[in-house]
């Protein structure tokens, strides 16, 4: 492993949704921003079980961009 | 390492020794919190520069395969997973690593997602993400001279770029240009050196999409001894001319030699095409 812990190769998951009309949880139905509703505290834990933190962030009319540092 | 979230889709992508799947069951969770169902699911990887210091499930692909089929849901029962080797490479050292999932086998995603992944970087190209000793700047200033000293900026001119150094070296990027985006990770330590540069875009849209001049533009920026570019089309259908355009271009702007092409066929990803590159002797 490299003194500073880099392994080059990249990990790479992309998941894909689509609205579930079953659900009645009227509030975010069809909500346009979507995924994005998702508070930042919860994305951050999933990161940590990841063992990533966010060290940047950007965001556009279409969509967050975060940094990761492990 | 790098997070995308869009309404209706999630990219994450982390180097290291992170324990990335993790993370699926959890956004499969917060997804249906606000209503939405999975869809899709693609995990890639190349392969390991050090596999053994890899944790559990990720020194074998198979095992990893077998924890992303626990964490989906029975419904995407279209699925596939595939080593792409280079027939020219005995070993799997090259290889590229797909497993897909859906719940259709057409693709629903309009991007063509091209993922590059670079060794053997030129070794004064490389110097530009080292941080300088007198440098007492944050990684924010730092990160955004090593994009300026690099040429990074130049790739897509239209794109917004969040960047930022580690130390002693090291450099992350996100590019945000509409609903494109791209992102660039490098390890510029001499031995191990890599850089990886991926974007999602479209094949018709007047220039931003012409996968060939962006690959030559940052494959320039790092110079590197061996490349290889996986292709994912998507919902977009192959088109044959793009692949030989990149080969054509690579070779004569860079003087990289196609050493191999792959290609193959996933549900709800389209069709994968892998190309190995080295300089021309």
């Amino acid at each position: 492993m490299a003194v500073s812990g880099f392994e080059g190769f990249e990990k790479r998951l992309e998941l894909r949704f689509f609205h579930d009309d079953h659900n009645d949880n009227s509030i975010t139905n069809n909500n346009p921003m979507g995924l994005r509703l998702i508070d930042f505290e919860s994305l951050d834990q999933v990161l940590t079980e990841v063992q990533c933190t966010v060290v940047s962030a950007v965001a556009n009319r279409s969509f967050d961009a975060y940094v990761l540092s492990e | 390492s790098s997070l995308f979230v869009y309404p209706t889709k999630i990219i994450i992508k982390t180097c290291g020794t992170t324990q990335l799947l993790k993370s699926i069951r959890p956004l499969i969770n917060l997804a249906r919190d606000v209503n939405l169902a999975l869809r899709a699911c693609r995990y890639s990887r190349g392969s390991f520069i050090f596999p053994d210091s890899q944790p559990f499930p990720y020194t074998s692909f198979e095992d990893e395969v077998s924890v992303v089929e626990e964490s989906l849901p029975k419904s995407l029962r279209h699925r596939k997973a595939s080593v792409m080797t280079p027939c020219n490479n005995n070993n799997n050292s090259r290889a590229w690593h797909v497993f897909t999932a859906s719940a259709d086998v057409d693709s629903d995603e309009s991007l063509v997602v091209v993922e590059v992944c670079m060794t053997e970087l030129d070794r004064v190209s490389a110097r530009s993400f080292f941080r300088r000793d007198d440098e007492e700047r944050n990684s924010d200033s730092a990160g955004r001279e090593m994009t300026r000293l690099s040429g990074i900026d130049g790739i897509n001119a239209n794109a917004f770029i969040c960047d930022f150094a580690f130390d002693p070296c090291g450099y992350s990027m996100n590019g945000v240009d509409g609903d494109r985006y791209s992102t660039i990770h490098v390890t510029p330590e001499d031995g191990f050196s890599y850089a990886s540069f991926e974007c999602g875009l479209s094949l018709h849209d007047g220039g931003r999409g012409d996968i060939a001049e962006v690959l030559t533009r940052s494959i320039d920026v790092f110079r590197p001894g061996c490349v290889s570019i996986a292709t994912t089309y998507n919902g977009e259908g192959y088109d044959h001319e793009v692949t030989k355009r990149v080969e054509r271009v690579l070779s004569k702007k860079l003087g990289l030699k196609c050493r191999s092409r792959l290609m193959d066929e996933f549900p709800g990803s389209g069709t994968v095409v892998y190309q190995s590159f080295t300089p021309r002797r």
